[in-house]
């Protein structure tokens, strides 16, 4: 059966609009582009590092859209005091990568 | 499997 991506579509347009506005190249942003926006959300950096791990699916150290949604949605579970999880649960796999 | 994160491609390591 197919698994629903958990991230919704309405959060995903929010997480595109944020995607696009940190000018991402052929559709990736490198790790430098993305580091400053997960900062912002004063999450210690090994949170952090955990969530670049797990969002950065094929581990290029860059994000495409669908990844950059995983990181933004971990974030925002972590602010929720939600503890980022150690891998990524199959519902969180964007429909592009499974 | 445990996200170890390799620094070379992970910024925040």
């Amino acid at each position: 059966t197919e698994l629903p991506w958990a991230v919704k579509s309405e959060d995903k347009t929010k997480y595109d609009a944020i995607f696009d506005s940190l000018n991402p190249v052929d559709g990736f942003l490198s790790g430098d582009k993305v580091k400053p926006v997960l900062l912002n959300s004063k999450l210690p950096v090994d949170i952090l590092g955990r969530v670049w791990e797990l969002s950065d699916i094929d581990h290029d150290g860059m994000l495409d859209r669908d990844e950059f949604a995983v990181a933004m949605f971990l974030v925002y579970c972590a602010l929720e005091k939600e503890p980022v999880p150690m891998s990524l649960p199959p519902a969180l796999v964007p429909p592009s990568k499974r | 499997q445990f996200p170890t994160g390799s620094s070379s491609t992970n910024p925040f390591l």
